[in-house]
């Protein structure tokens, strides 16, 4: 978070705010009431109280115009800029402005008064823009379908008028950061050629053109698809992505997601009533059997035959031998599987076997096992990686080496 | 880049004016209405550029890649990012 240069604040943290004028695109009910939620956000998490004003001099006065309106800060049409808000202070201090060339909405469509309402308050009682992207301070226009302060803005409007007086700090949701060495995934799939991994409310995926992991919002491709997915795979001949989280899953078609969706998980793949969500899945392209992974067993479903193959479900060790239990998240990538499973730390079992294979006794913890090819096994260790031939059953010479060095990007 | 796959293409150095616009209303470069062109590879257009890409974590290479003109073209608050 970034607090406004010179560090403005509000002296009196009971403040007043005016609403001017309203938006001829919201009745005035939801005008308020999107407004009334925006104080709300910030108060909840602070000492600041807001109490509506029908007349006069408020502390924060809000107004809806357009283009030119003298306040040195002209707006730009529509799309661009869509509002801005000035620091705490008196005379204009504190006043917030939306321009009146956009269309204000209380739902989904461009643009979410509630939304930008939040970020532009935040600007009102002192804080700059932060550069986290989970952030409601952010600067661009983002609209995930919930609004919420991350634990950024927390942090940020704590640090100009300290905690809230309620008895239990309240917090907010970090954003995932692409290089924590302890990210865990909820789901992973490639998808047209390119692998995406899901955390909470977040995509990340990475392409050869830039190298910079990107991250942004699920919702920025798909506005209707729930934060917090399970799982997810792709049907690469039906050129299809289905995503899972609890007994519903939905299908899409690069960014559309496809009718009728969400629909449950029984009927469709004959899962028993007993499976209340998926962990993990993913779809062999060569033989179209799709693995469903749930806690310490496996499904495998026929895309072509479309139903559960006789003999499933059985336990993950039976077919999947050294990937323990409760999968986070597979994919396949170049014909091999790469598991990204839990940390697998204090599993005796494991532990016994990981150093039989030949891992140094400090090994304590392995972040993710790619599948057998060609008779090799690649495990993953932070920023190494070693190489076990199933034919001679050891590690093979002259391993870990650094996975940057040979799986670029 | 927000597509299947990513975009992949360097743009033309392109919208050279939504660049000026951006860095002028969002990182305080001075206009100083000078012609656009001959200010495109100034150092002050190239640093401003490159302090907005290290804001958005772009790769910082101060100049209006694809990536960086695709921030530029988002709906936005006001406020500038930098010195307001």
């Amino acid at each position: 978070f970034v607090l406004t240069q010179g560090n403005p604040q509000w002296e009196d943290t009971h403040l007043t705010y005016r609403i001017e004028n309203y938006t001829p695109d919201l009745s005035r009910a939801d005008a308020d009431h999107a407004i009334e939620k925006a104080f709300q956000l910030w108060s909840s998490v602070s000492p600041l109280t807001f109490t509506k004003v029908s007349e006069g001099q408020a502390d924060i006065m809000i107004s809806f115009v357009r283009g030119d309106h003298r306040d040195n800060s002209p707006f730009d049409g529509q799309g661009g800029n869509l509002a801005h808000a000035f620091q705490p202070g008196s005379g204009i201090g504190g006043d917030v402005h939306f321009d009146e060339d956009e269309r204000w909405t209380n739902n989904f469509r461009d643009y979410n008064l509630y939304r930008v309402a939040a970020h532009e308050l935040g600007h009102s009682l002192g804080l700059a823009h932060s550069t986290d992207i989970g952030a409601l301070m952010y600067p661009n226009y983002i609209f995930s379908g919930d609004v919420q302060l991350s634990q950024d803005d927390i942090s940020g409007i704590q640090a100009i008028y300290g905690p809230s007086q309620n008895p239990t700090q309240p917090i907010g949701p970090q954003t995932p950061q692409v290089c924590d060495s302890k990210l865990t995934f909820d789901a992973v799939t490639t998808i047209r050629g390119e692998v995406m991994f899901f955390k909470d409310r977040f995509y990340m995926r990475t392409n050869p053109f830039y190298p910079e992991a990107e991250l942004n919002f699920i919702s920025l491709f798909w506005p209707h698809l729930p934060n917090g997915l399970q799982a997810a795979y792709e049907v690469a001949h039906r050129d299809e992505v289905r995503f899972f989280k609890g007994d519903k899953y939905w299908a899409v078609k690069g960014q559309d997601v496809l009718y009728g969706y969400p629909k449950y998980i029984y009927r469709p793949f004959g899962f028993p009533r007993t499976v209340k969500n998926i962990d993990a899945a993913v779809s062999e392209e060569d033989t179209g059997k799709t693995y469903f992974f749930v806690a310490n067993k496996c499904w495998r479903y026929d895309e072509y035959k479309q139903s559960m193959d006789a003999g499933y479900p059985k336990m993950i060790a039976e077919d999947f031998p050294g990937i323990g239990n409760n999968v986070d998240a597979v994919f396949q990538k170049d014909g091999n599987k790469f598991w990204a499973v839990r940390g697998i730390e204090g599993q005796a079992g494991y532990l016994r076997v990981i150093h039989t294979l030949g891992f140094p006794p400090t090994m304590r913890k392995i972040k993710a096992v790619s599948g057998k090819e060609k008779k090799k096994t690649y495990f993953f260790v932070e920023d190494e990686y070693w190489r076990f031939d199933e034919n001679s059953q050891s590690m093979e010479q002259g391993f870990p080496r650094i996975i940057a060095d040979d799986f670029s990007g | 880049s927000h597509s299947f796959p990513a975009a992949t293409t360097e743009t033309q150095e392109q919208d050279v004016e939504t660049v000026q616009k951006y860095l002028e209303n969002y990182y305080n470069l001075k206009s100083d209405g000078k012609q656009v062109e001959r200010q495109r590879n100034s150092d002050p257009v190239v640093e401003k550029l490159k302090q907005m890409q290290k804001f958005f974590g772009l790769k910082v290479t101060g100049k209006p890649d694809a990536e960086t003109l695709n921030v530029m073209k988002q709906p936005r608050c006001g406020v500038p990012d930098m010195d307001q």
